[in-house]
């Protein structure tokens, strides 16, 4: 199944 | 000094109701042209990120830039309060403890007077660059809202594919599958009621139903939903008020 990306993976400081 | 008064209770009752469930506790940031908030769910998957502009208030004035840091569940309940059809007033000094929210009901000459109070909320705010986008999509909100509640019963995830004709949503589950398919056009006669599709590249994303849901309730502040997409960067749905936006910001799921 598909893993869940969490926003970190995009921006830097969340 | 801030003083932020709205035509209708109603139009800040749908800006708080469209992201109340996906994050709590939310800074509220006041300045001369306008309030904006941004906030993180806790999975840190999904990003709310609002701007309402001075245009989008009946009266508004604030000399001072003032942090408002408001637990969403507290708001709430005063919310419920007021009248949808009253004017609502938020009021609160340079350096405050609580906010004031005044109710009027111009015609009855009822007015009602409530004070929440304010919290230390430690959350950076993020600056959000421009980010490059391969798809951008500009539909109904209720129709992304109806094949995103029908599609969520079928599994977790859902997928969205584009290509230059096409806009395919797909949901594949325990108990069955799903699929809604559209295609861009123009209604000339209700031009809310038109798909516009901007294509660069097509994509080929899945997401989570669960922040999916979460996401549309958004959709009561706008009759359209922007959609823009990209394999590079966290998708964003932004619902327009009069004068700014609810935007959400979506990490997609991966497949390893």
């Amino acid at each position: 199944p598909a893993k869940q990306a969490t926003l970190a993976k995009f921006f830097s400081s969340v | 000094m801030l003083e932020a008064k709205f035509e209708e209770a109603s139009l800040f009752k749908k800006i708080i109701d469209g992201f109340k469930d996906c994050v709590q506790l939310v800074n509220f940031q006041c300045k001369e042209d306008g309030i904006i908030a941004q906030a993180v769910d806790d999975s840190r998957v999904l990003l709310v990120s609002l701007e309402i502009g001075i245009e989008a208030f009946q009266e508004y004035r604030c000399d001072h830039p003032v942090t408002l840091g408001i637990d969403l569940n507290s708001l709430s309940k005063v919310l419920r309060c007021g009248n949808n059809s009253d004017t609502l007033t938020l009021i609160a000094d340079d350096t405050p403890d609580s906010v004031l929210l005044l109710f009027e009901d111009t015609k009855k000459d009822r007015i009602a007077e409530y004070s929440l109070k304010l919290m230390d909320i430690d959350a950076d705010f993020l600056k959000i660059e421009e980010l490059a986008y391969d798809t951008t999509l500009l539909m109904p909100s209720s129709e992304f809202t109806k094949i995103v509640r029908d599609l969520s019963q079928f599994s977790d995830s859902l997928n969205i594919m584009i290509t230059k004709e096409t806009i395919k949503f797909v949901a594949d589950g325990d108990i069955g599958s799903g699929s809604v398919i559209l295609k861009p056009f123009v209604n000339m006669d209700k031009p809310e009621e038109s798909i516009k599709l901007e294509m660069d590249q097509p994509v080929d994303l899945t997401f989570g139903s669960k922040y999916l849901q979460d996401i549309v309730k958004g959709s009561a502040l706008s009759e359209k939903v922007g959609v823009r997409l990209s394999s590079e960067a966290p998708a964003l749905f932004q619902f327009d008020l009069k004068s700014g936006y609810l935007q959400f910001f979506l990490a997609p799921k991966f497949n390893d």
